[in-house]
């Protein structure tokens, strides 16, 4: 995935099963970020990988001031590569089973 | 630990930690 600055991970590992997985966010290099950003740590929720949009979480971290508006694409975009990833892997140890 | 809670108007919950700094990338 692209090196947008801002990192996903899995906070806890994948079953492979449940929709709800547990990402943690953080900045790596605010340089890439085009609003000013508060440094407040590693952002840890839950995601619906079947329901929910990533630009949506992306949006309410806005709103809850964790990131400038202008950033709300790149936050969107991280999760977004993350979330493919999760997917893709979970796909490709079903086919193998 | 110093993790705090940030609930959302849509009922999201966002729980805030500090980053250890070995995950951080040189500035």
């Amino acid at each position: 995935a692209e090196d947008t600055g801002v990192r996903v991970e899995l906070a806890e590992e994948d079953d492979g099963r449940k929709a709800s997985i547990a990402l943690k966010l953080w900045v790596e290099d605010s340089r890439k970020l085009k609003g000013k950003y508060k440094d407040s740590g590693a952002i840890e929720f839950t995601f619906d990988i079947e329901r929910e949009v990533p630009e949506g979480v992306a949006q309410e971290m806005v709103e809850s001031g964790f990131f400038h508006e202008s950033d709300a694409k790149i936050v969107g975009k991280s999760i977004r590569d993350r979330v493919a990833l999760i997917k893709w892997r979970r796909e490709r140890t079903v086919s193998s089973a | 630990n110093t993790a705090t809670q940030v609930v959302t108007s849509a009922g999201r919950r966002f729980i805030v930690s500090p980053v250890p700094e070995s995950r951080l990338k040189e500035q």
